[in-house]
């Protein structure tokens, strides 16, 4: 099974 | 203030309708570079971005830099007013609630005006590294939304396998399975109709799992370019831009589905 990902994980928030 | 006037509605209209299901309002950012935006949809899964360069409008003048809430509904309502070939003209005085449109005919007997109330947004920017990605492909934008809109009656879900052979799209589903290959060809001009053909670029071979649901979403911006190029990485977000001319470009960043 596959679980989605979100942005958030990978964009850093400034 | 602002002014800046699009000869062509259409890239508008056409920007406007490829972002409005995936965000429903945004901040339109506005600077004597040209007019961006950037939002991200409620599950924080896709991020829509554009871009429209200042030396696209003609003229384009931006005294400071503005934030300009837009709600995407009203705005893609108000621009079907406006015709195709109509020239656009955005006009923002400091200070003021509302973003004016003006929208004139080719022959310019026809104009109109329409004002749009602005929201106060407080929107979170995600700084995206400025990364090089391991492969990179160019394919033919209205294939790529044939692809997701077939793939979609399989499952939910694509794999998408980028090697040097070319570009092989996968889905699964209760009923079945289903795939697409797409071999890298050089630029095919067929008749002058300009079919785009698919090249991979890459560093090494890439393969990620992604939400159909959202490809489809993405595929609204095929309109806008000929040509769709796909930047990955193996584990980290993909990003799909479609260029407008040579004015600017649409941009969406999707996260993948990860294996547990």
């Amino acid at each position: 099974m596959s679980k989605q990902a979100t942005l958030s994980s990978f964009f850093a928030k400034p | 203030m602002l002014e800046a006037r699009l000869p062509q509605a259409s890239i508008l209209k056409k920007i406007v309708e490829s972002v409005k299901d995936l965000v429903s309002q945004a901040n339109f950012d506005c600077s004597d570079s040209g007019i961006s935006f950037q939002a991200m949809d409620e599950s924080n899964i896709a991020l829509s971005s554009f871009l429209l360069r200042a030396d696209g409008f003609d003229p384009y003048r931006c005294d400071r830099n503005l934030s300009l809430g837009i709600k995407f509904a009203s705005l893609s309502k108000i621009l079907k007013c406006a015709g195709n070939d109509d020239v656009v003209i955005i006009r923002y005085m400091d200070d003021a609630d509302i973003l004016s449109l003006v929208f004139e005919s080719p022959n310019n007997e026809r104009i109109s005006e329409f004002d749009i109330k602005l929201l106060d947004i407080d929107s979170e920017y995600l700084s995206i590294p400025d990364q090089e990605f391991e492969c990179k492909v160019k394919m033919s934008s209205s294939e790529f939304s044939r692809i997701c809109r077939d793939l979609m009656t399989i499952g939910a879900s694509v794999v998408i396998d980028a090697t040097k052979e070319g570009v092989k799209f996968s889905a699964t589903g209760d009923d079945g399975s289903g795939s697409v290959l797409l071999k890298q060809s050089g630029s095919i001009d067929n008749e002058g109709r300009g079919v785009v053909g698919t090249s991979v670029e890459m560093v090494e071979p890439v393969s990620l799992e992604l939400s159909l649901k959202y490809l489809n979403n993405f595929t609204k911006a095929a309109p806008l370019s000929d040509s769709v190029a796909i930047n990955m990485s193996n584990g980290i977000p993909v990003m799909f831009q479609f260029d407008v001319g040579d004015i600017g470009y649409i941009r969406y960043f999707l996260a993948p589905q990860i294996k547990d």
